[in-house]
């Protein structure tokens, strides 16, 4: 499963 | 992924590719502050420390890649490349840029989402983008002389920032939950900075008159 930190931006 | 944020992400793109170009095929980085781009340089390498621990896709990945390569190596070719360095006016860049990285530290260590080593690391690397740009703008102010590439590149180095507030707007309003205080703060502080740029910019663009900021 990709961990989907609260940083997906860049 | 919207349309703002992608659209964000491709002037960043190209902001950072405006810059190589004119460095690596005028062999000049008149005109550019080399304080800016290692203030960048160290923003891209304090924000993706998790490049290796968490993947989240392959344009994540592959963009980061490309940010950190092309600031650090920017800084490279200003510091060290025998004919770009001579053009380096470091009379002029005078800006003590680490009058801004210890406050952001500081503010970091303050005012975080979360007491861990990465998150602030994470929020330093925002509060320093957001100034990041100010040698660069002062550098230009004493300079007078804005040269069209330099003037692109800060327009869309302004322009991508701005891109990511409609992008943060817009996932407001279509994620629940989805609230950074600290990322929309620093990221308006950061385009409001550009703001008196942008109104000169288009000035010039407007009556096609050379870019002068004044004294």
């Amino acid at each position: 499963t990709q961990k989907r930190s609260s940083h997906d931006e860049l | 992924m919207n349309i703002f944020r992608f659209a964000g992400d491709m002037t960043h793109l190209a902001s950072v590719l405006v810059l190589l170009l004119k460095i690596h095929t005028i062999k000049s980085c008149a005109g550019i502050s080399l304080k800016t781009q290692e203030l960048y340089a160290l923003v891209f390498a304090t924000r993706y420390l998790d490049l290796f621990t968490d993947y989240i896709s392959l344009y994540n990945t592959l963009m980061k890649l490309i940010f950190l390569g092309s600031s650090f190596s920017i800084v490279w070719y200003i510091r060290y490349h025998k004919i770009v360095r001579r053009s380096y006016d470091k009379d002029q860049d005078t800006f003590r840029h680490y009058f801004l990285v210890l406050p952001c530290l500081l503010l970091a260590l303050l005012i975080n989402e979360k007491f861990t080593f990465r998150e602030v690391m994470w929020t330093f690397s925002l509060y320093l983008e957001a100034v990041a740009i100010l040698p660069q703008l002062v550098l230009l102010q004493r300079t007078r002389n804005i040269d069209n590439l330099t003037g692109q590149y800060v327009f869309l180095l302004g322009a991508y920032r701005a891109l990511y507030i409609l992008n943060w707007i817009y996932r407001y309003f279509t994620e629940p939950h989805y609230v950074h205080w600290i990322t929309w703060i620093s990221g308006l502080v950061q385009t409001l900075l550009y703001a008196d740029f942008f109104y000169y910019y288009f000035q010039s663009w407007k009556n096609n008159v050379k870019l002068e900021l004044p004294a």
